[in-house]
């Protein structure tokens, strides 16, 4: 899975 | 922050603006889909859970509170208020939303990040936005024709989908450990449900005319 996903998002 | 996320919260939030000014001036939710408004109300609170905990900008958690805030107003001046409340049509808007939030809830809790609560409830709001507009569409079918500013706010979403596609593939390409599944297929699924909504959009609206959108 994505562990480096940021949730930087909206 | 790049050009088109910008570009595209603004589209988002010009859709909450459009959808407010309609609703407050025009006094009526016609052909708004309450369950809609409902659902993204659910995408908001549970996504954005993370205000207690999690910070990355100001702009981030401003835009958050903004968005859960606009739809909690939504869903209230529909739901509650005079005259707004007996503009909305139950027997027109009703899509059954439960086939939406069980699956997306079992998605969220089958494939998400890490397993925890959090990303299980995070993987499901996303699941949720990417559906969360089929009753909308539904009920703009069962009409036929679209009002001009009910066009317009689904056209404001349909760009707010398309330019945060858009951000990913820059985001791709200009940053080194970019990858996010879970949000790239949800949000092509969410992007794709626009484009049946488009192409009527552009054939009402081409030629600087303002007709209201016909659905077949």
């Amino acid at each position: 899975y994505d562990g480096a996903a940021p949730k930087d998002e909206l | 922050m790049n050009i088109f996320r910008f570009l595209g919260d603004m589209s988002h939030i010009l859709s909450f603006v459009i959808l407010l000014l309609k609703i407050t001036q025009g006094k009526s939710a016609a052909g708004i889909s309450l369950r809609t408004q409902e659902l993204y109300m659910i995408v908001f609170c549970s996504r954005y859970l993370d205000l207690f905990w999690n910070f990355s900008s100001l702009y981030n958690s401003f835009l958050k509170v903004v968005f859960i805030a606009c739809s909690s107003a939504i869903v209230y001046i529909i739901r509650f208020k005079s005259p707004q409340k007996d503009t909305w049509n139950p027997e027109l808007d009703n899509f059954p939303i439960q086939y939406l939030i069980g699956p997306c809830a079992v998605a969220g809790l089958l494939i998400n990040q890490d397993w925890t609560p959090f990303e299980m409830i995070w993987a499901f709001s996303i699941y949720l936005e990417a559906v969360a507009i089929l009753p909308q569409l539904f009920l703009l079918q069962k009409q036929g024709e679209v009002e001009n500013l009910t066009s317009h706010y689904v056209a404001a979403l349909g760009a707010y989908r398309g330019l945060y596609l858009m951000n990913w593939v820059y985001r791709y390409f200009t940053e080194d450990d970019y990858l996010q599944r879970i949000v790239w297929f949800a949000g092509t699924v969410q992007t794709g449900l626009y484009i049946d909504f488009f192409y009527h959009y552009y054939q009402s609206k081409r030629g600087g005319l303002s007709r209201p959108v016909k659905l077949p």
